[in-house]
């Protein structure tokens, strides 16, 4: 149903926009 | 009294991958209905309903504020249900039934885990929770 999220891992956010990571 | 739902910015362009989901393009306006721990969150906007990678979107009111779990160095135990080969440098490969410790939970579902000497970002939804008491 359109309430089960996708079953692939979500994209990486686009590199230049990448938050700070540990 | 209404239910209030907080409004989040896309910060990219994102072209989706799979029905159910929802195009963006970078300014957009999303309502969030719920955030799934993978990094897949349900969203609206006007009235179309779908999921969103929510690395992708920002808070309307204090783009710096995410309201991001402390990293917990000591680690979580947890197992992978499924495989991944790195895409990128900062990522860990894995089969599936390793047991890994996770360090830090990111709302964008890519958590850090640490397997041995190496860290890097897993998808969660390949990960399960093993109960289990991590040995000192």
């Amino acid at each position: 149903s359109i309430k089960e999220p996708p079953q692939n891992p979500p994209p990486r956010p686009p590199a230049e926009l990448r938050r700070k990571r540990p | 009294g209404p239910i209030i739902l907080e409004t989040y910015r896309a910060i990219a362009d994102y072209g989706k991958s799979s029905k159910y989901e929802l195009n963006l393009k970078t300014g957009d306006l999303l309502e969030i209905v719920e955030k799934s721990p993978n990094g897949w969150w349900f969203c609206q906007r006007e009235s179309q309903r779908g999921w969103v990678p929510a690395s992708y979107l920002e808070p309307l009111e204090g783009p710096d504020e995410m309201e991001e779990p402390e990293p917990n160095y000591e680690g979580e135990l947890y197992i992978t249900t499924k495989g991944y080969t790195a895409a990128e440098d900062d990522e860990l490969t894995l089969g599936p039934g390793e047991t890994i410790e996770v360090i830090h939970k990111l709302l964008d579902g890519w958590w850090v885990v640490r397997k041995g000497e190496q860290t890097g970002h897993y998808p969660s939804m390949y990960l399960r929770k093993t109960g289990e008491k991590r040995e000192v």
